[in-house]
């Protein structure tokens, strides 16, 4: 919250939008502005009145550079947007930046979520240092429900909840990297750094960087899902491969390749495998290694078929390992498996688990 | 040796950054980047980022200071 936790006295709210973007029709501008009011009603008591002409509680408008209030805008990107706190006068006014590019999906930057986000101050929400929160300050984009249990928590401590709340699912905090129960979703090489997937985010590990970059997955790939199965790098092709359900998508650095997503069955997986638990590339033999419960499943990817006599039990191939596999890499000669907060290092030179490890510790815990 | 041009400019936007959203006081540009406060405000920014705290502006550092975001401080009264 801000200092002195400025809050509006009573629970029923006015707001005008006084002027619209030229980017957006007037409806979209409308919708958006009522789904992110929306966003707050559903999980405190207010209620929002919209007023069309007069002094609201909450003044909404569109403006470029110096625009009245002595905190200028600055043009495209930087500074998208800002509110102020709840209170008498400016208090609880919301500026839009109009030299930016607003639009109703990710092509650019989504009215609904900053107006959600800047609703929130308007509120008397202050800053997230949670990177999943709506209320965290950098821009991005998301699908799904957009508040967090941080976002909640917060409103709800000034407002309470909302009496007919309906069932809400929200966001789970960040993970955090030094969590001793900390379990990965995907590993995979990219391009000489280590992408590591769990939950919405993905950690980038590089040797140079002694700490690794916790980022969302949707900032840097809008088209891929919110949760990762699988990943793996071909790097003869130059792609990474990610898995997610029964789909696939094919992404080249950090584009996505025409023609994706597509089946997992389309590798030679039988149709009752729902989903791949880990896959691994092992460049030295030109195989990648699929993991689904308790079996795995060897491709070669010359020939883009499955080898014969596939699958194979888990167990039985890769002693010491335990049967199910969340997350694989291959590195330095060795295959890093991850199973919940273990990590185990195996020798694919001598067939064993030469160490076994916390899963954190992949990421300098 | 005066600072190469685009290494000045990561320090304006790094000191236009802090003033702006964590209160670094106005000062005279040059004498501040290896001041206290400087430091201070870097640290407190890469606290809240969950970046390393070095107080020093590093690539991660500067490479989030460039991204688009809300125009209310991270810390303090916003009037």
């Amino acid at each position: 919250h801000f200092p002195r936790h400025p809050k509006w006295p009573n629970n029923n709210i006015t707001f005008r939008i006084v002027n619209y973007t030229p980017d957006l029709k007037k409806s979209d501008v409308d919708r958006a502005i009522r789904n992110a009011l929306n966003v707050w009603t559903d999980v405190t008591p207010l209620t929002f009145k919209k007023l069309h002409e007069g002094i609201a509680d909450i003044m909404i408008s569109f403006g470029s550079k110096e625009h009245g209030d002595y905190n200028p805008f600055d043009g495209p990107n930087g500074l998208l947007a800002h509110a102020y706190p709840p209170g008498q006068g400016i208090g609880g006014d919301t500026h839009f930046d109009e030299e930016e590019n607003w639009t109703i999906d990710s092509s650019a930057y989504n009215l609904f979520f900053v107006a959600a986000h800047e609703l929130g101050h308007a509120l008397g929400m202050s800053h997230s240092t949670d990177a999943g929160a709506l209320m965290y300050p950098v821009y991005s984009y998301t699908t799904g429900y957009p508040l967090s249990e941080d976002d909640i928590e917060g409103i709800q401590a000034l407002y309470g909840p909302n009496p007919n709340q309906r069932k809400v699912k929200p966001k789970p905090d960040t993970p955090d990297k030094c969590d001793p129960m900390l379990t990965f979703d995907a590993v995979t090489e990219l391009r000489g750094e280590t992408i590591i997937f769990k939950d919405r985010f993905y950690w980038r590990l590089h040797l140079q960087m002694p700490e690794p970059v916790q980022t969302l997955i949707k900032s840097t790939w809008p088209s891929i899902p919110n949760k990762v199965d699988a990943a793996y790098e071909y790097p003869e092709k130059d792609l990474v491969i990610i898995f997610s359900g029964i789909r696939m998508w094919a992404l080249n650095g950090y584009n996505l390749v025409d023609g994706y997503p597509k089946y997992i069955h389309k590798l030679g997986f039988p149709k009752k495998v729902r989903e791949i638990d880990a896959a691994v590339h092992i460049g030295d033999t030109g195989k990648t290694l699929f993991f689904a419960d308790e079996k795995y499943w060897s491709y070669d990817e010359a020939t883009g078929t499955m080898d014969s006599g596939y699958p194979r039990s888990i167990e039985e191939d890769f002693p010491g390992m335990g049967d199910e596999v969340d997350a694989a890499v291959y590195r330095y000669g060795y295959l890093n498996f991850f199973h919940d907060q273990m990590q185990y290092e195996y020798s694919y030179t001598y067939r064993k688990v030469i160490r076994i490890m916390r899963t954190n510790s992949f990421l300098n815990c | 040796l005066p600072l190469q041009s685009g290494d000045k400019d990561n320090w304006l936007l790094a000191e236009k950054y802090l003033r702006r959203f964590y209160g670094l006081p106005a000062g005279l540009q040059g004498r501040q980047r290896s001041s206290g406060p400087f430091e201070t405000k870097m640290e407190e920014m890469q606290r809240f980022f969950k970046l390393k705290v070095t107080g020093k502006l590093d690539d991660n550092t500067l490479e989030l200071m460039k991204q688009a975001r809300c125009g209310v401080p991270d810390i303090g009264e916003y009037n």
